[in-house]
């Protein structure tokens, strides 16, 4: 029938998704509330690992975007152990889910994202890094106490993208929490990938790939290394102009997050 | 094109149902990403070196990958971040390999260890699963890629 936001663990485990092969994991999912007042809660799934789960470590995947999820990408396209068919009728299996490995658990965060929710709208106006650092904590430290048994285990956050700036967050949290805690969290590492890290960087870095691909001219890379910021959260005019012509008449229709791969019409 | 199918699947009330989600009945549908908090988001730390660079004093294990066919957060960006944090070699430069392929490139610093996935986008596991999983694998391990 559905858990409430504090229940125990076992009103979390997931008996079979719709149309989900057999498999020999457990699975659990559910909400831990992180700010009672506002009524914010985030929601999870947890995969637990395929072979001898009690021996693995957890490992925390998160997405980035800001705003997008981790079910819908980490989970379902990434790193889980279902796909979800072209049909969305149902899932087949991932057979290099991350999930022979560790167990998964899959974090939206902040509230807002997926099936995580606030109760306070303002909260979707006004989000960011900060806020998601600390409910991501909240979370864990309610989660932790939800799933005493992972209180001992090593604990990895891994994730991408924006994630680049969620993961070394929630990292730096806790140390910061353990440092203060006599029952502290044993994060051991973390690990990101094609991860937002620094404004100035990232972005001479992204306009250099585009030259260097052979996907901008010449003339375009020079314009853009001469009137852009790159430093500045938001550019100029100008820039943006360029950036527009870069992406509109000079890329072509590509998905810029495969060079590559065909795009999805 | 997968994210299509997520939205179609995670918004099929027997599915939130198992998976004790939306039981608030939240007024929107779900969405893999919201562009309300996207358009919102109002504080952003400009550069997270300052981080790793706490996190790497603190002895905690800290890998950084990037596929290398991604043009929105590139391997030449990740590069130019790494770069500035002024890290000493430990294993210098060298291919690694998965299945008797190259699966990227790697180098182990004195804190981080950095790896390209050859081939792969920017969501890495989609595009190269088997790639990302012997990544997986190493980093949980704590050891360098497999030099063959």
């Amino acid at each position: 029938g559905g858990s409430q936001p504090d229940d125990g663990a076992a009103a979390d485990r997931i008996w079979a998704l719709p149309g989900q092969p057999e498999v020999s994991f457990e699975q659990f999912s559910g909400y831990v509330t992180v700010n009672r007042a506002a009524g914010r809660a985030l929601f999870y799934w947890l995969t637990e690992a395929s072979i001898q789960p009690l021996s693995k470590p957890l490992v925390i995947w998160l997405n980035g975007g800001p705003g997008c999820s981790s079910i819908a990408y980490g989970a379902s396209e990434e790193i889980g152990p279902f796909r979800i068919n072209n049909k969305a009728s149902g899932l087949v299996p991932n057979k290099f889910s991350w999930n022979s490995l560790a167990n998964l658990l899959f974090l939206e965060t902040p509230a807002g994202v997926g099936f995580s929710y606030t109760n306070r709208s303002s909260d979707l106006l006004n989000t960011g890094d900060r806020r998601t650092a600390k409910d991501s904590l909240e979370f864990l430290v309610r989660w932790l106490n939800r799933f005493p048994w992972y209180k001992t285990r090593d604990i990895f956050i891994t994730g991408e993208s924006y994630a680049g700036h969620y993961v070394p967050q929630l990292a730096r949290e806790i140390l910061a929490y353990n440092a203060k805690s006599s029952h502290p969290i044993h994060l051991k590492g973390i690990m990101v990938g094609n991860a937002v890290t620094d404004n100035y960087y990232d972005n001479l870095g992204t306009v250099t790939y585009w030259w260097s691909h052979a996907m901008i001219s010449d003339k375009t890379y020079h314009e853009l290394i001469n009137t852009c910021d790159f430093s500045r959260q938001k550019e100029s005019n100008e820039c943006e102009s360029l950036y527009t012509y870069a992406m509109d008449k000079e890329f072509g229709n590509i998905d810029q997050y495969n060079i590559y791969a065909p795009p999805c019409n | 094109c997968t994210e299509k199918y997520a939205e179609i699947y995670f918004n099929r009330p027997d599915v939130q149902k198992a998976l004790h989600a939306n039981i608030t009945k939240i007024p929107y549908r779900w969405t893999a990403c919201s562009e309300l908090l996207n358009r919102n988001w109002n504080d952003t730390d400009v550069s997270i070196l300052p981080i790793y660079r706490e996190l790497i004093s603190s002895g905690m294990r800290v890998w950084v990958f990037s596929g290398d066919v991604d043009s929105v957060v590139p391997v030449t960006a990740t590069r130019y971040s790494i770069s500035q944090l002024k890290l000493r070699t430990k294993v210098p430069w060298y291919p690694w390999y998965v299945k008797n392929q190259v699966g990227g490139w790697t180098e182990v610093y004195e804190g981080l260890t950095f790896a390209t996935v050859r081939g792969a986008g920017h969501e890495v596991p989609l595009f190269k699963p088997r790639a990302a999983l012997q990544l997986f694998k190493s980093f949980l391990k704590g050891e360098p890629l497999p030099k063959s």
